[in-house]
């Protein structure tokens, strides 16, 4: 199984649709500061399920939705979608995507290949994926320093996760 | 769940003691339980030593070698179960140009098996990428994809 | 006493407002008292807005901005109430290369009041010191200083 | 009133005599991770009078003595001295010394222009000079970005420093 494609439409500072193919190896994700970057790795930990607005550098869920900039409007509505190839085994289809959407009205949209679905659901197949609830398979930007210096139980959660 | 996880404990030790002295050029780190009469419930220390050193508590360790002893066991726990894919949002920061290079080097390895989307300004990293996006705000505030030559890259240059 | 913070309150912010359009090219900043009518045990707010932003909580500001935010703030105090010397450790290392250029411009506004003891990584912080210090560990993890002509300078490389 | 010099012996990893001339405008410190930048600042702030092991990335005091490493024992105690000049006003000399030693033992020493003197008097000379407990002249290394995120009242108390 792999990453084909992640788009974002409406998510925190991508109003219009942006869309990354994301190849096998690696993809670098460049710009000046403030320019949306880490905006991008929230929209992956988001479509994957998160719950919690604090993990996402927000105070309510809301803040994911475009707030306008100048002249904008604030959008209505987020949404962003994950596509993973190669996933017969996983989903007896060769593709699947993985939609989440949140509207201001606050209610939210689980999608898997287009059809509505429950956000147990999504978080069951990203489990079968072997990503789960990784908490180590996305660093944060600043976490990185602060890994070595967490508390042993916090270790053993990690190497529990990989089990 | 139980030999499960003391079986990973091994397998993961075993890889930090290979991928550290990469990542430090030298020095040697090990995985130990703080109580190992409770393997079920004890938690469990890192415990590092960089090259030439003695083996000091971790708070005194500087803000790079904390940064790349955090990679090294991060990267141990990747080589044992290889996630689909990886996100590093500006990891390599604290890290000076010996060890970045070190650390590009690793994800080489790394890559084979994950997938890695990396937020970085080094343009070390930039250049071993398979793909380089640009993000930019304009004006309004929007955040829009460029496609960036390297040849030309100054981060923070480029003005809409 | 309470004279005295009101004072130093409404001139930091007048600072405030000068300094942060210079390091964020734009946009504007102020303090704000949390309660107006408790003037004597209020918290204070600092309220940013980069250019062509709308005003977000600042947990939705970047690495980057918020530590060009902060940077702002501690000018702004350190032009109203100089301090014989400021010691910074790698303040710069989340500043892309444009917020660099303007903070080393205001860097040195600031060292014509204040002495400057910087720690840093970026090749143009350096180029604009009076003095440079390398400092290297040997062989046997002894801290020892050099000295660093820039023009053959590269961090990481000084193998003792 | 000027900085002139700093000078550390066994204070963490060095462990032989290392002085520093500081000029007036911008002093930089340059090197590989590891090398010892960062206990710089960390001796600076000793001199000053830092009592907290933890604001000194320690566990206890003794953490600052040189530790040994590889073929080297253990040193038995660790000196900073900062000189300040231009000082007349604040002390009637034009140069003043300010030393803080800790010895293994557990005892502390602390000398103005080499004269045994209480830490108080090391406090209160600082204060003379506008530092005093400032807590803003000195940016530990991560600190900068969460001076933003502080609470109102760590802002306020910033603010009552430099009244
Ligand atoms: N809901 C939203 N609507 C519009 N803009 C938003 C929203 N949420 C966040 N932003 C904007 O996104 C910007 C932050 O983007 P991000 O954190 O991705 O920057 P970055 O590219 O990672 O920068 P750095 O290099 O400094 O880390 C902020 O300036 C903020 O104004
Ligand atoms: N009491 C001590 N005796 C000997 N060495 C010590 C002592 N305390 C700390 N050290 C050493 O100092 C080193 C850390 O130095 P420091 O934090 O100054 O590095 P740095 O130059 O700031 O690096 P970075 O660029 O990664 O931030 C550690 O490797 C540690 O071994
Ligand atoms: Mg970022
Ligand atoms: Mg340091």
């Amino acid at each position: 199984m792999r990453t084909k494609n992640l788009s974002l439409r409406g998510f925190k500072s991508f109003m219009d649709k942006s869309s990354f193919q994301i190849p096998p190896g690696i993809s670098a994700f460049v710009g000046p500061n403030g320019c949306g970057k880490s905006n991008v790795v929230d929209a992956i930990r988001w479509v994957m399920g998160e719950q919690s607005p604090k993990q996402l550098r927000g105070r309510q869920m809301e803040d994911v939705i475009f707030s306008g900039a100048g002249s904008l409007k604030p959008l209505g509505m987020a949404e962003v979608t994950l596509t993973l190839e190669d996933t017969e085994e996983l989903y007896g289809t060769s593709e699947v995507s993985v939609t989440r959407r949140l509207y201001r009205s606050n209610e939210s949209e689980y999608l898997i290949n287009n059809s509505p679905c429950r956000l147990k659901d999504i978080q069951d197949l990203f489990m079968g994926t072997g990503l789960g609830n990784r908490s180590y398979s996305i660093i944060a930007q600043g976490e990185i320093g602060s890994i070595i210096e967490q508390k042993p139980e916090e270790t053993r959660r990690l190497l529990e996760e990989a089990a | 769940s139980r030999r499960r996880f003391l079986s990973t404990l091994t397998q993961v030790d075993e890889q930090l003691k290979k991928v550290f002295p990469i990542l430090f050029n030298g020095g040697s780190a090990r995985l130990r339980l703080v109580d190992e009469s409770l393997p079920l419930e004890s938690g469990v220390l890192v415990e590092v030593q960089p090259p030439g050193k003695r083996l000091v508590h971790m708070g005194l360790l500087s803000g790079g070698e904390k940064a790349l002893a955090a990679m090294a066991l991060l990267f141990a726990i990747y080589l044992i179960k290889p996630s689909p894919f990886i996100v590093m949002d500006e990891v390599d920061a604290p890290l000076d140009e010996a060890n970045t290079d070190r650390f590009n080097n690793l994800l080489q390895e790394i890559k084979k098996s994950s997938q890695i989307i990396m937020v970085t300004h080094n343009r070390k990293t930039m250049e071993i990428a398979e793909r380089l996006y640009g993000i930019v705000m304009n004006k309004t505030s929007v955040s829009k994809i460029v496609s960036v030559d390297l040849k030309d890259y100054q981060p923070g240059s480029e003005e809409m």
